[in-house]
């Protein structure tokens, strides 16, 4: 219902932004 | 009746409330065994940071408002926790589908996390409560101005200093882990972001400096430009 442009793939979550992959 | 700015923020405020009705103000049982599940348990280290945040905001929040809304900063941020904790199991759920795993030990231990995760949990608060008008460059106004006027975003960052880099960090996640956010509020930590990247990231101060620095040294490529440039 929002225009958000979403920019993660699939392969990043929030682990890898505070690097704990 | 028709539409006016008050009713609604009223609404969006009310929604906010039952959407939260579910939600405790202590970890569910669900996170707890998310918890329980790392190998350094951070159960004890995470309701230190919300009861010392806590008192840090509602101080700071008293402070901005003035005598006449004391208690008011604790209501906020009882509803930012709940908020918070919500949005933290459905990241964690979301991210153990993903990666096939159940021990988020490192993520769960990192201070730098909770606060950015907490401060946006804030952010969605506040901006129901205040609106999302600009306002001197950053946000402010609404249905809780004029006494709300210094307290939208980057405010929250100052009070956890926290660094807008960080911050960031957490606001896609965010979004995608708690569908019932309002449209408003969708667009509002959107802007978050844009004013992050084309200002608050790039400040003199800002430890992303640092990170292109290092990032540089580890391989070939140019130096960094100072922040001036």
């Amino acid at each position: 219902s929002h225009d958000y442009h979403f920019g993660l793939e699939d392969n990043e979550g929030i682990s890898e932004l505070f690097d704990c992959d | 009746p028709p539409q006016t700015p008050v009713r609604a923020a009223m609404s969006s405020i009310q929604q906010l409330r039952v959407d939260l009705t579910s939600s405790g103000d202590q970890p569910s049982a669900v996170l707890a065994v998310y918890f329980k599940n790392c190998t350094l348990d951070p159960t004890g280290e995470i309701l230190q940071r919300v009861e010392r945040l806590g008192q840090l905001f509602s101080q700071m929040f008293d402070q901005a408002v003035g005598l006449r809304c004391v208690g008011l900063g604790k209501q906020r941020f009882t509803l930012g926790v709940r908020l918070y904790y919500r949005v933290m199991e459905a990241m964690l759920k979301s991210e153990e589908k993903r990666l096939s795993v159940q021990n988020f030990s490192k993520l769960l231990n990192d201070s730098t996390f909770h606060t950015s995760l907490l401060a946006c949990a804030l952010e969605v608060v506040m901006a129901t409560y205040g609106g999302t008008s600009f306002k001197n460059g950053g946000y402010s106004g609404g249905a809780g101005a004029p006494a709300e006027t210094d307290l939208g975003f980057p405010w929250i960052l100052d009070v956890f200093r926290l660094a807008a880099f960080d911050f960031y960090k957490v606001i896609e996640s965010f979004i995608k882990a708690e569908p019932t956010l309002s449209k408003d509020n969708v667009k509002h930590l959107e802007r978050c972001e844009h004013l992050t990247m084309e200002t608050i990231a790039w400040r003199g101060d800002s430890p992303l400096f640092e990170l292109l620095r290092l990032t540089h040294e580890e391989g070939p490529g140019e130096q960094v430009e100072p922040p001036s440039t």
